[in-house]
């Protein structure tokens, strides 16, 4: 990280900011939505707090502009310069201005307002540019998913060497310790991982977790209970690397290392094959993760941070595969461990969080813990 | 002067201009408000900025407008230079 010459600072905690001339290309909601959560980003790891105004002279005046708008830095319509702030100071410092010219969105058709504006209010208190490319510092534009966004190491360590860490609130105590919550789910609600493997088989929506598995009904929350795979499935035992149904074959598929197991409905179907049947390369070993999409009648692998997409209807591995998983589907953050598509949406379960994925848009839509699928 | 860059002659045009400006814009001293600049001794010439761009980018330090560097400079940024005062 860098800071400016001088490391000019807020000499006070507690920040006024305004946002004074809209976005053309967003509704006034939106763009406070974006602006607050840019500057959250920051308050999470240093103690300053930011107030909104909506009139008179704030310590962060925000507004979009065009061209030249009298700061003696003017903007260059769309794309190269997308918005600049000053460092921390009197009257035009902290002041952070977006151009107006550029296609400002809160997704990713466009310039996300999150992503740039959480990068100028790194300026507007007092950051200047990182060398480092994972920072959000960094000079150059990298969209950045708002919902689950955690602010880079560097940029931590350069905010907190200007305003020290955001301590952890001691307020008052503790709430009164309550009563054990009734081990409903046994380990699963509390622990941070994810699923092994989320399918559909038929009407219910299964989910895997080392020797246990539980069955759902799509839009019902009630009736989940855990049972052993084995008392379903004898051959898979535990531990389902991935799983995915064509419903329009009434077939699903389960793998496990280098193995799958074809059932109909909770029948498998004769013994386990290998996937190399789907056309994987031989050094591929364990699948991560399976979906199948309806549309395009195409079933997605996931293996390590790459993805492979096998034609069902030609009963063939896609040609240019494996792609980059991040490219492709940016905003859904780690490893693949399960995934299963539901009316339109890719649910992808990664650690503790899933991301629903709106395939039209090709954008998260939102995050939820993966545990609140089975009841947590 | 050593060749800037290998490029046909419009795309050389194009893009030393495009260079031009953007070496002016983040790796130079500016009047007026600083929003952010680092003071350079002694003035830069281009092929010395385009080392100060390719070292704060990690690329390789040719002092020519190269494809790497070319690519860096047509991405969308921010505003504030990348050399402060």
């Amino acid at each position: 990280y860098r800071l400016f010459p001088g490391e000019p600072k807020w000499e006070k905690n507690t920040l006024t900011y305004r946002i004074s001339k809209y976005a053309a290309s967003m509704s006034p909601a939106e763009v406070e939505r974006a602006i607050e959560m840019a500057l959250r980003a920051w308050s999470s790891a240093v103690p300053l707090n930011f107030v909104r105004i909506n009139s008179g002279e704030a310590d962060i005046m925000v507004s979009f502009e065009t061209g030249d708008h009298g700061d003696s830095y003017p903007f260059d319509g769309p794309r190269g310069t997308l918005a600049h702030a000053f460092a921390p100071g009197e009257g035009l410092g902290g002041d952070t201005h977006f151009d107006n010219a550029e296609k400002w969105t809160l997704g990713m058709n466009g310039f996300n307002l999150f992503t740039v504006a959480a990068h100028e209010f790194g300026h507007a208190l007092g950051l200047a540019h990182s060398t480092d490319p994972s920072a959000l510092m960094y000079p150059t534009y990298k969209y950045k998913n708002p919902y689950g966004f955690r602010l880079p190491k560097d940029d931590v360590k350069g905010i907190q060497a200007l305003y020290g860490p955001r301590k952890p609130y001691l307020g008052k105590p503790t709430v009164p310790h309550l009563p054990p919550r009734k081990p409903s789910i046994p380990d699963v609600c509390d622990s941070s991982s994810s699923f092994d493997a989320v399918t559909m088989l038929g009407k219910e929506l299964l989910f895997f977790k080392d020797r246990i598995f539980w069955r759902r009904q799509v839009h019902l929350l009630s009736e989940i209970r855990p049972r052993t795979i084995t008392s379903s499935f004898p051959q898979l035992m535990s531990n389902v690397d991935a799983a995915y149904e064509v419903a329009e074959r009434g077939t699903a598929y389960f793998f496990k290392g280098p193995h799958y197991w074809v059932t109909r409905g909770f029948q498998i179907q004769g013994p386990p094959r290998t996937i190399y049947d789907f056309g994987f390369p031989r050094h591929v070993q364990r699948i991560d993760a399976a979906v199948y999409l309806k549309e395009p009648r195409k079933t997605l692998f996931f293996v390590g941070d790459e993805y492979y997409s096998y034609d069902e209807r030609k009963r063939k591995m896609e040609k240019d595969y494996p792609k980059s998983t991040e490219e492709e589907f940016s905003g859904v953050n780690g490893q693949i461990d399960a995934a299963v598509e539901l009316n339109g949406y890719i649910y992808f379960f990664s650690g503790p969080k899933t991301y629903k994925y709106d395939i039209e848009k090709e954008d998260v839509v939102s995050v939820v813990k993966s545990s609140s699928w089975i009841g947590c | 002067a050593p060749t800037l860059f290998a490029a046909t002659p419009r795309t050389w045009r194009n893009n030393f201009h495009l260079a031009q400006a953007y070496l002016d814009k983040y790796y130079t001293k500016k009047g007026g408000h600083q929003v952010g600049e680092m003071v350079s001794r002694g003035g830069n010439s281009m092929v010395k900025k385009i080392k100060e761009l390719q070292t704060f980018f990690g690329l390789p330090l040719t002092g020519k407008l190269d494809q790497s560097t070319m690519d860096v400079i047509k991405k969308p940024r921010c505003g504030v230079p990348d050399v402060a005062n």
